[in-house]
């Protein structure tokens, strides 16, 4: 879920 | 991907080149506030520790690798090689009025209570607040050179194309991460003043200097 997801910016 | 995160990035690279290459030519870091690298280097070294627990792109993990080496090289060259030229007397932001209320509030407003997320949170932040001690800095002797102001220029806009990118994300996508997106806020508002005088003064060929 949106919990899980990587931090996929800088 | 879209092309104001990518516009972003660059901006963010090329004002990490103009400091380097500035300081790098003049063989000085004057007018440069050491604390404010300080801060950076802080900044990515907290939110990249996740290089080593999440892959998110070849593209990503380079840009980390890039901010991280240049962040270190700016303060090795302000600390060690061109020490002498600091100006460290008109440096005097105390940094601490800063990272005590990053670290309190990434305590307690965070997306999930575990030690990377909370540094993450922390990094968001304080790399909103870290450019203080250079306008500060800009602020105390009342004049930037110019290729300070289009670093400062550079790195301001790094964020604001950011706030772009993330109603670009809402729209496109529904993504949105409200830590990020009002850190990033506040970061660009803190341009503001700058960029006013960078557009009616620098970029006509004048100094800026403030009004006495």
């Amino acid at each position: 879920d949106e919990e899980d997801q990587p931090h996929d910016e800088l | 991907m879209n092309i104001f995160r990518l516009m972003a990035d660059l901006a963010h690279v090329l004002a990490i080149v103009i400091l380097l290459h500035k300081i790098w030519k003049s063989r000085s870091c004057a007018g440069i506030s050491g604390k404010s690298q300080i801060l950076f280097a802080l900044v990515y070294f907290m939110r990249y520790l996740d290089i080593m627990t999440s892959y998110v792109s070849f593209y990503n993990s380079t840009m980390k690798l890039l901010f991280l080496g240049t962040s270190g090289a700016t303060l090795n060259l302000i600390y060690r090689k061109f020490k002498p030229s600091y100006d460290h007397n008109h440096d005097s932001f105390r940094i601490a009025y800063l990272l005590v209320p990053c670290a309190l509030l990434s305590l307690f407003l965070n997306h999930e209570f575990s030690v990377l997320e909370i540094l993450w949170t922390f990094s968001i932040y304080l790399e909103s607040v870290a450019i203080l001690p250079q306008l500060f800095m800009v602020a105390k002797t009342g004049e930037a050179e110019s290729i300070t102001s289009h670093y400062l220029f550079a790195l301001g806009s790094y964020r604001a194309l950011y706030v772009c990118n993330w109603v670009y994300r809402y729209i496109a996508e529904s993504h949105f991460d409200l830590i990020a997106i009002i850190a990033g806020l506040v970061q660009t508002i803190l341009y503001c003043d700058f960029f006013y005088l960078y557009i009616t003064k620098v970029l006509q060929n004048r100094k800026l200097q403030l009004p006495a």
